[in-house]
């Protein structure tokens, strides 16, 4: 299983769509400060799952929704979609491709999409549990973070070792 | 189970020594658990030497030693578990050029069995990737993708 | 002193804007009291907008913004109350090429009043420094000092 | 008044003595991970008095003290120096050029010393009250900790301000 491509609009600083695609090996995501590199991170964390606005660091989950610019006004939705490719034996699904889609809108209704099909948050966090995708300190490495396992208590570092397990 | 997780245990352990002394080229990392009543109270300790040093506390290593040795475990665990794709942002910061270069060899190691997404200020982690991706705000202050060449790169770095 | 304190706070506000100004090329930066029933419960309130950009929760900020952010208010404080010398550690690690730039000319500013002691990896830094001392580990692994040049530091760095 | 000098030996990764001279200006201090670059900064920190050994990443006072290396052995004292010139004006003392001194055995004993006149700790602390030397979050700002000033609560902040005042 693999990451294809990863989709955003309107979600953070993306007051445009955005399409990135991916091969296999190493891609290096550069650019300068504020450009939006860490919100492409965050996009990744928050259609994937992620439920607590801080870890995206807003103060409510509206805030990832753009909120306009000197340049443009702000949307109404954030969308993001990650498509992962060579799935079958690995998701329980058969599809060899997969595409989750998260939207929220400024009211604070929001919609989940598996394969263009509505579905729960639920389903995504289920569809996602074994794989260990979108887990912090594992998968995922926010800025900063990096010692974020040397710091934690030990008890708290032999969780990871049984969740790896 | 308990013996899934001791022959996890031990993979991890074997990886985080492997790759801890290839980040800084020499030196020992053990990683322990401690004794414990219960198996929830029981912790991971990490014990590390660095080249050339004693064993001491781990807090008094400098940033960048933190910074590798934490990368050498996340890097055992992916080893031993692999995730399809992994997203690390900047993890490379506070590595001084040294450090970087042995830590741009080991993400070419990685790049055959898993997809490595670094974001990235250093040209050492640059010159490792397949692909990159420029990220910059348009004259409407908005995100947009820019095609970035490696050369183009290292001239805004300065280097 | 009541008074004393307003006096302080508006000069502090005002450096905060201008040495924001000068670090981000534009925006906008203020200070403010929230309102307490009791003096000790009274907060100091940052509000910014980044060039281009419209105000928005501090959080939202980028590493590097936070970073350009906190060294325009410790820097307003250094100017209104300042200190024999500074120590200051790697504080430059986030910033990219361009805000670097822009920093480094705010130090040859601040230079003529405070002494400035940077600890840095950064070349930018480097040049705006009158004096350069190299530490690094010798054959028995005790720290000592070496002379450096900037031009030798710049070719370390892969510069 | 500005920094004159700074002595370390003993001290942390200064396993021999080392002497650093400052001049005006701006002073940049560079090497590789691991050399001892912080080590001066916390050098800094413990001479003008610093209490808590976890501000200097140690367990207790003593993680100060040269443990030794692969080329030479433990050391059983910790020295550091600073002097200062300029201080006729600033400070309490009628001396021109001051030199602070602390040392630490293993032990546990501590000495003190202003113009190699044995003091007490607290006189060190006197002496630079109101200088603001070796403030965190002012004259010191340690690796990593330059926006600690943005995660502090509101009120603490505030106080920065009133003790400028
Ligand atoms: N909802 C939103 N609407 C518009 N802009 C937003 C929104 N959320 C965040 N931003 C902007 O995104 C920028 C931060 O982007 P990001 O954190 O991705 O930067 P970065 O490229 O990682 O930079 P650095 O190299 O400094 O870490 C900030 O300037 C912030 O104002
Ligand atoms: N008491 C001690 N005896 C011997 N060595 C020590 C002692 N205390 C700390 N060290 C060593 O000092 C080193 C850390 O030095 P320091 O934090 O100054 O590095 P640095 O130059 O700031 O590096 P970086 O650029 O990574 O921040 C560690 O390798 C540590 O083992
Ligand atoms: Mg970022
Ligand atoms: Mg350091």
């Amino acid at each position: 299983m693999f990451l294809k491509r990863l989709e955003l609009h309107g979600f953070k600083s993306f007051g445009k769509k955005v399409q990135l695609e991916f091969e296999r090996g190493v891609t290096a995501i550069v650019g300068p400060n504020g450009s939006g590199k860490s919100n492409i991170a965050d996009g990744v964390r928050w259609v994937l799952g992620e439920q607590s606005a801080r870890s995206l660091r807003g103060n409510t989950m509206q805030d990832v929704i753009f909120a306009g610019s000197d340049g443009k006004g702000p949307l109404g939705m954030a969308e993001v979609s990650l498509t992962l490719g060579g799935c079958e034996k690995k998701l329980d699904l058969g599809f060899d491709e997969v595409t989750v889609t998260r939207r929220l809108y400024r009211s604070g209704e929001s919609q989940y999409l598996i394969n263009k099909t509505q579905c729960r948050l639920k389903d995504i966090l289920d569809l996602f549990r074994d794989t260990g995708l979108g887990r912090e300190g594992y998968s995922l490495v926010g800025q900063g973070q990096i010692d974020a396992i040397l710091q934690a208590r030990p008890e708290e570092r032999r969780l990871i070792i049984e969740e790896a397990a | 189970s308990k013996t899934k997780f001791s022959e996890t245990f031990r993979e991890v352990q074997r990886e985080f020594q492997s790759i801890f002394v290839k980040l800084f080229g020499g030196g020992a990392a053990k990683l322990h658990l401690s004794e414990a009543e219960k198996a929830e109270e029981a912790g991971l300790e990490i014990s590390i030497r660095l080249p050339g040093k004693r064993m001491q506390n781990m807090n008094l290593l400098s940033g960048g030693e933190r910074a590798l040795t934490a990368i050498s475990l996340q890097f055992a665990l992916l080893r031993v578990k692999p995730s399809p794709f992994c997203v690390l942002d900047e993890i490379d910061a506070t590595l001084d050029e040294g450090n970087l270069g042995r830590f741009a060899k080991l993400l070419s190691e990685f790049a055959q069995d898993t997809q490595l997404i670094m974001i990235t200020h250093r040209l050492g982690s640059m010159e490792a990737a397949d692909i990159l991706y420029g990220v910059t705000m348009n004259r409407e202050n908005i995100s947009q993708l820019v095609a970035v060449q490696l050369e183009a790169a290292a001239a805004v770095l300065g280097e």
